[in-house]
């Protein structure tokens, strides 16, 4: 990106600066960042390539870290997970590796198909929880996603799960029926279970730009989002809006997706994250 | 917005009676935030903002138009000029079933788009076959066949055969089948993972298609052009998808995408639903690009 070990200059800071934008680090947070760079520059705390990569680094690795990155442990099972996200940025797919990440460790999982709109959404969560050995509660294409949400809750204490994990449909932000319908499953989840859902996550594919700041923030307004989910990080895209999204909402990343298959899921780690941005 | 910097540049500009390098310097560093705000890729950001400065240096300032106006229609211009020509065509063959590849990274929307284009030909007297050729995403048959069965047209499915043997089959198949349109649904796959974009090379060698798609989610920020580029070289497209423009989004990657391919954007979705497909628009995209 930047030759190393070069003095730094104005035009060497604007190739940084350029660098950033690539990434799909949108303008605004990509002068919020630069002006500590020039600052530091200013004031020669930094001098060189190197240097300004480093303060770089240390900038984005504070943005994104957390001391919130790991799921919360309900006062008492079932800790119940509410899935939600635009269309195809990998939701179901992404409840089929927590699901394993669950089963790993011994947990007794319950699936909740609440998509109950997209063709063979059901089929395909039910493929996943036959492969994983999870249970799953679904009904007739077209049911209120909401009673499905209700009858998984019921499901989940009568057979004593540890984790319940439910699908929503892919929505758009800008689709305020939809938006409402979900703000309806997230309030039935909480009549029925006390507390739930405990963890609510937001599914972002990393090859999106600057729209999913405004997902994020609509979402956000929907439901009370615990985490951020990235995924598709194995492909070319670097995932950089999520930092623009941090900056603005104050919402942590706990996991990223990194393939189709179930084993592809991994914690959120902040240090890598921006290392592999300047990869 | 642009409307936002279109203001700016106006008030640039103003009381100036001609376009000069320092003033039009400046107003291209805020046309280029905007259309980076819209995730136009930012090496075409440069070569596109670098083409519209030498028009506009070169360009004898028209009388009666202030020179803000001018620079601005300039680009506007420029950028319609860049996405167009409007060309929703398809290379209808003569005889023999017309065959139309699907591909594209995973969640762009291929398998609804798949839908979308049987119930438009099927619309318009076509008789579609639709190729379940996802064999690894869990159900994707499945969903295919429910497209099919919404819009009353055939699918030809072969669970756990290799795709390429599928979808030449297919094509084999449509004749006794009566169909004159072949749409073959592949499964998505990353532009680096070499094996799948050998597969979907193989499946094009096979079908000698018609008409190639790449299949775009509009919401793709600066890496649209990475992908766009690869399967670009490996399948020699003949036009673009932009799918789930009902979000909002501005849209840029089907800039980057047209100048980086040359490739006509074709058709647009604009909803989940199978009549939720339209003719793309250039004028129309130029202006949702620049807000
Ligand atoms: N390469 C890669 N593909 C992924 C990842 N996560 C999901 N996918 C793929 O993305 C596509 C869409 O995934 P889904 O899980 O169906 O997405 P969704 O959000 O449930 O989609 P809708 O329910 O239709 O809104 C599938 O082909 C998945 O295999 C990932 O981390 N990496
Ligand atoms: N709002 C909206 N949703 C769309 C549009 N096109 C597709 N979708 C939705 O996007 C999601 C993914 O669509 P699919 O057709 O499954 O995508 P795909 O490319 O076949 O996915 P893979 O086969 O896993 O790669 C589904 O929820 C679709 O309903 C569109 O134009 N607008
Ligand atoms: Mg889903
Ligand atoms: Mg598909």
């Amino acid at each position: 990106i930047l030759p190393f070990g070069r003095d730094l200059d104005d035009e060497l800071i604007d190739e940084m600066e350029n660098y950033l934008y690539t990434a799909d680090i949108g303008p605004r947070t990509v002068q919020v960042v630069m002006e500590q760079v020039r600052q530091a520059y200013k004031d020669r705390t930094i001098k060189t390539t190197d240097e300004c990569f480093e303060h770089l680094k240390s900038i984005l690795k504070g943005v994104m870290s957390s001391d919130k990155t790991s799921l919360v442990t309900p006062q008492q099972p079932p800790l119940v997970i509410l899935v939600a996200g635009v269309n195809g940025s990998g939701k179901t797919t992404s409840i089929a590796k927590l699901c394993k990440y669950f089963r790993d460790r011994d947990k007794k999982v319950l699936l909740a198909a609440a998509d109950t709109f997209r063709a063979a959404a059901v089929e395909q969560l039910t493929i996943w929880a036959d492969r994983l050995g999870a249970d799953i509660v679904k009904k007739q294409q077209g049911a209120d996603p909401a009673s499905v949400a209700f009858d998984a809750c019921d499901a989940a204490r009568a057979r004593g799960v540890d984790v319940l994990i439910v699908d929503t449909a892919g929505r758009l932000h800008t689709q305020k029926n939809l938006m409402q319908e979900l703000e309806k499953i997230r309030r039935v989840i909480g009549k029925k279970i006390e507390g739930a859902p405990h963890e609510t996550l937001l599914i972002l594919d990393a090859n999106n730009g600057q729209n999913a700041i405004a997902q994020a923030q609509e979402f956000g307004k929907s439901l009370e989002l615990t985490g951020l989910f990235l995924t598709k990080l194995d492909g070319t895209a670097k995932g950089g809006a999520v930092i623009g999204i941090r900056h603005q909402v104050d919402v942590p990343v706990k996991f990223i997706g990194i393939g189709e298959s179930a084993e592809d899921i991994e914690e959120f780690d902040a240090d890598a994250f921006v290392e592999a941005l300047f990869a | 917005s642009l409307t936002k910097t279109f203001d700016a540049v106006r008030r640039r500009f103003a009381g100036k009676s001609k376009l000069t390098e320092a003033n039009i310097n400046e107003a291209l560093g805020e046309v280029r935030t905007a259309l980076l705000e819209a995730d136009v890729n930012f090496a075409v950001c440069k070569d596109f903002l670098a083409n519209v400065r030498e028009r506009a240096l070169g360009a004898e300032v028209l009388a009666g138009v202030s020179p803000g106006d001018q620079f601005i229609k300039s680009i506007h211009d420029a950028l319609v000029e860049l996405m167009g020509p409007e060309d929703p065509s398809i290379a209808w063959k003569k005889d023999g079933p017309t065959v139309i590849l699907m591909a594209g990274l995973q969640g762009s929307g291929k398998t609804t788009t798949c839908g979308k284009l049987a119930f438009k030909f099927k619309n318009e007297g076509r008789k579609p076959l639709l190729v379940a050729a996802d064999v690894q995403r869990p159900a994707a048959i499945e969903q295919l066949k429910v497209l099919g069965e919404q819009v009353g047209v055939p699918v030809h499915a072969e669970p756990g055969a290799a795709p390429p043997d599928i979808c030449e089959r297919a094509v084999a198949k449509a004749v006794e089948l009566g169909a004159d349109t072949v749409i073959l649904d592949t499964a998505g796959r990353l532009h680096i993972d070499e094996d799948l974009m050998n597969e979907v090379s193989l499946i094009a060698e096979k079908t000698h298609p018609d008409e190639v798609f790449l299949v775009l989610d509009a919401n793709t920020g600066q890496d649209a052009v990475h992908s766009a580029e690869e399967f670009d070289k490996t399948l020699a497209l003949t036009g673009v998808v932009l799918t789930k423009l009902d979000s909002g989004t501005r849209g840029g990657a089907s800039l980057s995408v047209k100048k980086v391919t040359g490739k006509p954007i074709k058709f647009i979705g604009v909803g989940e639903k199978l009549d939720k497909l339209e003719s793309f628009h250039p004028a129309r995209m130029a202006d949702r690009i620049l807000g």
